[in-house]
């Protein structure tokens, strides 16, 4: 899993 | 969630407080750089638009809003209600120059072309960088009031603390997002000199002074 697939972090 | 993440996003929260404490409670913001306040305020913007368009967490939703408030507030504070205190003869670095180069670098290097990632890459490289008019000011009075240092301790240990989290995550569950650490890495590095002179003068009590 890389990148573009929801960005979970702040 | 791991230890290294909420970690960092702790020191981060701890930062915009000292921040917002410092300038209220001495009603002055004098030794803050506003542009690389108005940086961070573009960032946090940029990134979190995605607060109405996907969910993640009610931690992640309340953490953003904080960001984002605070962020806006600094700017009051800083440009409106003690708009006197501000040492804009010391806060000269020209923004463009790395406002320009983040715009292209996320137009070029992203992981979608798509509006809402392209704001988010191009917030993720303009952080990376956004804290160099402050560092700036910091070198030409030459000084800085230990509250500021411990602002700027706080902030730079944030992202060194989300390094080991990306560490952790590569191994612990396989995910990785190279844009976000190459530019970590490059944020977490502006750091270290400054990390050097509070380690060895702040941290003795003594005020963060360079070297003549």
């Amino acid at each position: 899993r890389t990148g573009c697939e929801g960005h979970d972090e702040l | 969630m791991n230890i290294f993440r909420l970690l960092g996003d702790l020191s981060h929260l701890l930062a915009v407080i000292i921040l917002l404490l410092k300038i209220w409670k001495t009603r002055s913001c004098a030794g803050i750089s506003g542009r690389s306040q108005i940086l961070f305020a573009a960032v946090y913007t940029a990134r979190y638009l995605d607060l109405v368009t996907s969910y993640i967490s009610a931690y992640n939703t309340v953490m953003k809003i904080v960001f984002l408030v605070a962020s806006y507030g600094t700017l009051y504070l800083m440009f409106l209600k003690f708009k006197a205190t501000y040492d804009h003869n010391h806060d000269t670095f020209r923004i463009e120059f790395l406002v320009l180069p983040c715009v292209i670098l996320a137009l070029l290097i992203n992981h979608d072309f798509s509006a809402l990632e392209i704001l988010w890459t191009f917030s993720i490289y303009l952080e990376s960088v956004a804290i160099l008019p402050q560092l700036f000011m910091v070198s030409k009075t030459g000084e800085a009031e230990s509250i500021t240092s411990h602002y700027l301790f706080a902030l730079g240990t944030y992202r060194g603390l989300y390094l080991f989290n990306w560490i952790y995550r590569y191994y612990a569950e396989d995910h990785y997002d190279l844009i976000a650490i190459i530019a970590g890495i490059v944020q977490t590095v502006l750091y270290c000199d400054f990390f050097y002179l509070y380690i060895t003068k702040v941290l003795k009590g003594k005020k963060l002074q360079l070297p003549a």
